[in-house]
C-alpha cells in the first residue's frame, strides 16, 4: 500500500 | 480529485449549510446535539492543523476554512445566540466516552507516532462516532424535523460517497489508506438504519419518528 504523506483529502 | 470526493465534499458542504439555515430561518437549534456539534468542531480542529504548514490547492485551503469557520459559527449559535432553545435535556450523550478511548486508540493504531500523525488519526476515528450524540437524540426525542433529516442524509451520504472514493483511488492512483477506510466504514454503517428511515419516510413526505 502507498500511504500517501501528503493529506490531500479533507 | 474524482467525481466520488467532489460530490462527497459537496455532500458534506450542503449538509453543514442546510444546519445553519435551519438554525438561521427557525431561530431555533431544537432537536440539535450541541454534543455532536461539539465534537466536529474539534475534528475539524485536529484534522487542519495543517492548514497553515502544508498547501494543496486553493480548493482544499477554502474548505477547510470553511468547515472550520462553520463548525465554530455554528457552536457560537448553539450555546449563545440560540441558547435558549438548545435541548439539552434530550442531548445527553456522555462524550468523555467516545473522546478518551478514540484518543488511546489514535496513540495506539496510527501510520506514523508523530504529533500531527496523531492528531489526525484522532480526528479520523472521532469522525467516525461523531454523530452518536445527534442519533442518540433523535431517539430520545422520538422524532426528528424533516431539514434535521436532510441535513443527516447529506452528512451521512459523504463519508458514504469517500468509500467509493476510496475504491477509485485503490484502483486508480494505488493509494490506500486502511485508518482512513475503516473509520469511514464504520462512520458510513452508524447512518444505515437512519438512511433507511430517510429513504422509507422522509422521501414519502412523512416525518421521521423512531419508537420512542
Amino acid at each position: 500500500f502507498d500511504f500517501l504523506k501528503e493529506k490531500d483529502e479533507l | 480529485m474524482n467525481i466520488f470526493r467532489l460530490i462527497g465534499d459537496m455532500s458534506h458542504l450542503l449538509a453543514i449549510i442546510i444546519l445553519l439555515i435551519k438554525m438561521w430561518k427557525t431561530r431555533s437549534v431544537a432537536g440539535i446535539s450541541g454534543k455532536s456539534q461539539i465534537l466536529f468542531a474539534l475534528v475539524f480542529t485536529t484534522r487542519y492543523l495543517d492548514l497553515f504548514t502544508s498547501f494543496v490547492s486553493i480548493y482544499n485551503t477554502c474548505m477547510k476554512v470553511f468547515f472550520i469557520t462553520a463548525s465554530y459559527f455554528t457552536l457560537f449559535l448553539m450555546y449563545h445566540k440560540f441558547k435558549a432553545t438548545y435541548d439539552s435535556n434530550h442531548d445527553t450523550f456522555r462524550i468523555e466516552f467516545l473522546v478518551v478511548p478514540v484518543g488511546g486508540l489514535a496513540f495506539l493504531v496510527n501510520h506514523e507516532f508523530a504529533p500531527l500523525e496523531i492528531l489526525w488519526t484522532f480526528s479520523i476515528y472521532l469522525e467516525s462516532v461523531a454523530i452518536l450524540p445527534q442519533l442518540f437524540m433523535v431517539s430520545k426525542t422520538g422524532e426528528a424535523e424533516t431539514i434535521t433529516s436532510h441535513y443527516l442524509f447529506a452528512l451521512g451520504s459523504y463519508r458514504a460517497l469517500y468509500l467509493l472514493n476510496w475504491i477509485y483511488r485503490y484502483y486508480f492512483e494505488g493509494f490506500f489508506d486502511l485508518i482512513a477506510v475503516v473509520a469511514g466504514v464504520v462512520q458510513t454503517i452508524l447512518y444505515c438504519d437512519f438512511f433507511y428511515l430517510y429513504i422509507t419516510k422522509v422521501l414519502k413526505g412523512k416525518k421521521i419518528s423512531l419508537p420512542a
